[in-house]
């Protein structure tokens, strides 16, 4: 889901 | 990671080195609004704190010391630097910067994906990067002579953030699970304020001359 989405942008 | 990310990336990086290269080259930083260049140093360091905690690749550890590196360089430049810093307009910059980073915390703390720390810190800097353009449009539409280098560094700048709309867009149909709403949202919102300056800009290009917005 989005919350646990990895964060792999800038 | 697709071309639209990656192209994203690189014009965000061109027009770092192109405000690095007009400040460190020519020694000047006139019409560059330092506010805004504080506004990015906090959004870099809010943003990158998971930099040492969660390691999601090479590109992407070294992209973002590039990008805390290098704003924390460009304050440091416009503060510090004997030169450089007579050369900033700082009557024209007057755009009211502060009040405009707590309603953005406030913002963090209501709209989150998760409430904690780095959660809360990473969405108030979403919020903060959106606006954190205001204070150099306002400085541009003060400025009687735009150089070709400030006009370059905010036209990359906001290609940036189009060429990540189309990063999300490609990602939306790819990576079906990947959805963040708030980076979707803001970054809409982000780039939308350049739309007046992009109008400006092109008109310029086309009639091959010097870019002036109305104030």
């Amino acid at each position: 889901g989005a919350a646990d989405g990895v964060k792999d942008e800038l | 990671m697709n071309l639209f990310r990656l192209a994203g990336d690189m014009t965000h990086l061109v027009s770092v080195v192109v405000l690095l290269l007009k400040i460190h080259t020519i020694k000047s930083c006139a019409g560059v609004s330092l506010k805004t260049q504080e506004l990015y140093a906090l959004v870099f360091a809010a943003r990158y704190l998971d930099l040492f905690v969660h390691f999601v690749s090479l590109y992407n550890t070294v992209m973002k010391l590039v990008f805390l590196a290098s704003s924390f360089t460009i304050v440091w430049y416009m503060r510090r630097h004997k030169i450089v810093r007579r050369t900033y307009d700082k009557e024209h910059d007057t755009f009211r910067h502060h009040f405009i980073v707590l309603p953005c915390l406030v913002l963090g703390l209501l709209l989150n994906e998760k409430f904690t720390f780095r959660e809360v810190m990473w969405a108030f800097s979403i919020y903060l990067e959106a606006v954190a353009i205001l204070p150099q449009l306002v400085l541009l539409q003060r400025t009687r002579n735009i150089d070709n280098l400030t006009a370059q560094y905010v036209f990359f700048l906001g290609a940036y953030r189009v060429l990540y709309i189309f990063n999300w867009i490609y990602r939306y149909f790819t990576e079906p699970h990947f959805v963040h709403w708030i980076s979707w949202i803001a970054g809409i919102v982000q780039t939308l304020l350049y739309g007046d300056f992009f109008y400006y800009y092109i008109l310029s290009w086309k009639n091959n001359v010097k870019l002036e917005l109305p104030a």
